[in-house]
């Protein structure tokens, strides 16, 4: 009787040999059917992403050029359609995005181009595609990561918009500044619409759930402060242009509960060591709305501090904030009209557009910095529970 | 396997839109 001895790993070299027929099977295993929540939150990072990989690669190394054709655009086409028909589920967006970039970055890594194979061991040089040059191929594949980001951001946006308004300016977390309403002004929530209200906490619960999310799908670190940037951007102007519409929200203690619901904010950012990735700033119009709200509005001198201080946001959105502006007590006062033009005539010159409420819409251009990895190709083994046992490690 | 001796042939791609028209997947939408 034939005893199976397993090879040692030294032996293979890092690629899948699949027969043409098995093609549809291994991107409908792979891809179609892949759960994220399920089998792949045990798998390596990037796992189906290396998969893809070595099956190119050996399609190539057997110089069967159709072959490769055919696995690229089956992987594509596959991608695109989990996304058509998961679109709206985060997880399912993020997994595919990281997968996507992975696969990128293999395509690069092993192209045989010197500029990307600085980082590679004198192995993983062995591994480089041997007989195809798959440039263009890459630039679908990075046209596809694009299209899936702007999806990922759109699926955080509808998950995020709901809370923002409620957690970022409704809910009051400081005690003691805030007791007193601005008079004349009903209080929007009841006590038993607060119990379904969301806080700054479910905000900030929300991003860590995100980034773990990110994290766990092995997305690149640079992908993520872009991410996270994005939010912040979301955050902020729909805080904003929701302060600008409300005059309930112009008030010196809403000022201070921003500013504080703003340092929470900036601290999630220290926690996540992502302080530098753009994010903070763009709370500026923000942070100086609140701002705004809480300085001495009456000398000219103070016109000139507002004017400095101001310098992320239009004329047209001061002056409206001070318009807006409501005494909570009697130590405070309505903003004069003459200081009010006082400041229209100080930034009369300033370029800008007359705009009052931000893009909410905008998506900053993405970026997918080159992010080789140190992972060993020949090394890799295929989870029984993927379904794929067609496959023959080569 | 080991480095090529000869230059790698450029596989030239079809755009995003070109490979949904040549998809081998069943679309479910479809009848």
């Amino acid at each position: 009787r034939p005893v199976n001895i397993p090879r040692r790993e030294k032996d293979f070299q890092g690629m899948l040999e699949y027969k043409k027929e098995d093609e549809l099977k291994l991107v409908k295993n792979l891809i179609l059917e892949l759960k994220p929540r399920g089998v792949a939150v045990n798998l390596i990072p990037g796992l189906p992403a290396y998969i893809l990989f070595m099956c190119l690669r050996h399609a190539d190394y057997v110089n069967d050029d159709q072959k490769v054709r055919t696995l690229l655009t089956s992987t594509i086409n596959s991608i695109k359609k989990i996304l058509k028909k998961r679109g709206d589920d985060f997880e399912t967006v993020s997994f595919w995005l990281s997968n996507t970039c992975r696969f990128l970055h293999c395509l690069k890594q092993y192209s045989g181009d010197e500029s990307f194979m600085k980082h590679n061991t004198p192995k993983q040089n062995d591994h480089c595609l041997s007989n195809f040059d798959l440039a263009e191929y890459r630039q679908v594949l990075s046209d596809l990561a694009i299209q899936i980001y702007q999806q990922l951001i759109k699926c955080m946006e509808s998950i995020l918009q709901p809370m923002i308004v409620s957690g970022m300016l409704e809910h009051e977390t400081i005690q003691g500044v805030s007791g007193v309403k601005p008079t004349g002004l009903r209080k929007r929530t009841s006590s038993i619409a607060d119990e379904g209200t969301y806080t700054l906490e479910s905000i900030l619960r929300q991003l860590s759930a995100f980034h773990s999310t990110m994290c766990q799908h092995g997305t690149d670190p640079e992908l993520i402060k872009q991410v996270v940037k994005q939010q912040f951007y979301i955050i902020g102007a729909v805080t904003l242009n929701n302060l600008l519409l409300r005059k309930d929200m112009c008030s010196w203690s809403k000022g201070m509960q921003i500013r504080y619901n703003v340092s929470q904010l900036e601290e999630w950012l220290r926690d996540k060591s992502l302080m530098l990735c753009g994010a903070k700033e763009t709370l500026e119009p923000l942070i100086q709305a609140a701002q705004l709200l809480q300085v001495k509005k009456k000398t000219d001198e103070d016109a000139e501090a507002i004017c400095s201080m101001c310098n992320s946001l239009s004329t047209s959105q001061i002056v409206k904030v001070l318009n807006l502006y409501t005494p909570v007590n009697e130590f405070e006062e309505r903003v004069s009209v003459t200081f009010i033009r006082t400041i229209q005539t100080r930034l009369r010159d300033r370029c800008e557009t007359p705009q009052l409420l931000m893009d909410t819409k905008i998506i900053y251009p993405v970026t997918f910095p080159f992010n080789p990895s140190s992972l060993a190709l020949e090394t890799i083994q295929i989870p029984g529970s993927l379904n794929l046992a067609f496959l023959t490690r080569v | 396997s080991r480095p090529p001796s000869h230059p790698r042939v450029l596989l030239k791609a079809p755009t995003l839109q070109e490979m949904e028209e040549m998809s081998i997947l069943e679309d479910e939408e479809s009848p």
